[in-house]
């Protein structure tokens, strides 16, 4: 009664958008970069990367990132630590073991991943508690 | 089989925030 206008809030919408981008990823549309990690070729969406990771912000906001299609990242996380990240990128589920926690940790601190960073301390100290 | 996977909901912020233009 009385308001201004009304405003319908699909909540499974930042899910549904997520699940999308991640079906176009593992189907190679609009991929637009090729990260090669630990010499393995992993497709992506800048836009996701640069949305979830203040390295690949500094990287590719710049006019430096425009025409990169190919990022090997030297010196940079092995595949094992950066391929979950990835997946957490388009999926919100961060996949954690102990045998994998220290990789993940190594690529996420790498790829400027703060809170992620965050979360495998957490995950590792509770894992080896006794 | 992958055994159990046990989830735990983190409901902080996930990824940093890009900067609003100033």
């Amino acid at each position: 009664e009385g308001a201004l206008g009304y405003v319908r809030e699909f909540t499974r919408h930042p899910s549904d958008v997520l699940g999308n981008l991640n079906e176009l990823r593992l189907r190679g549309i609009l991929t637009d970069v090729t990260l090669l990690v630990g010499g393995q070729p992993l497709r992506a969406h800048k836009a996701v990367l640069i949305a979830c990771s203040g390295f690949f912000y500094s990287i590719f906001r710049g006019r430096a990132g425009i025409g990169v299609e190919v990022l090997s990242l030297p010196g940079g996380p092995e595949a094992r630590g950066f391929a979950p990240l990835l997946d957490f990128m388009y999926t919100s589920r961060l996949r954690l073991s102990p045998a994998t926690a220290p990789a993940v940790l190594a690529a996420a601190t790498y790829l400027q991943m703060e809170h992620v960073v965050q979360a495998c301390h957490r995950f590792i100290q509770t894992s080896y508690e006794p | 089989s992958e055994g159990l996977v046990a989830t735990v909901k983190e409901a902080g912020r996930s990824i940093h925030e890009i900067p609003r233009e100033e």
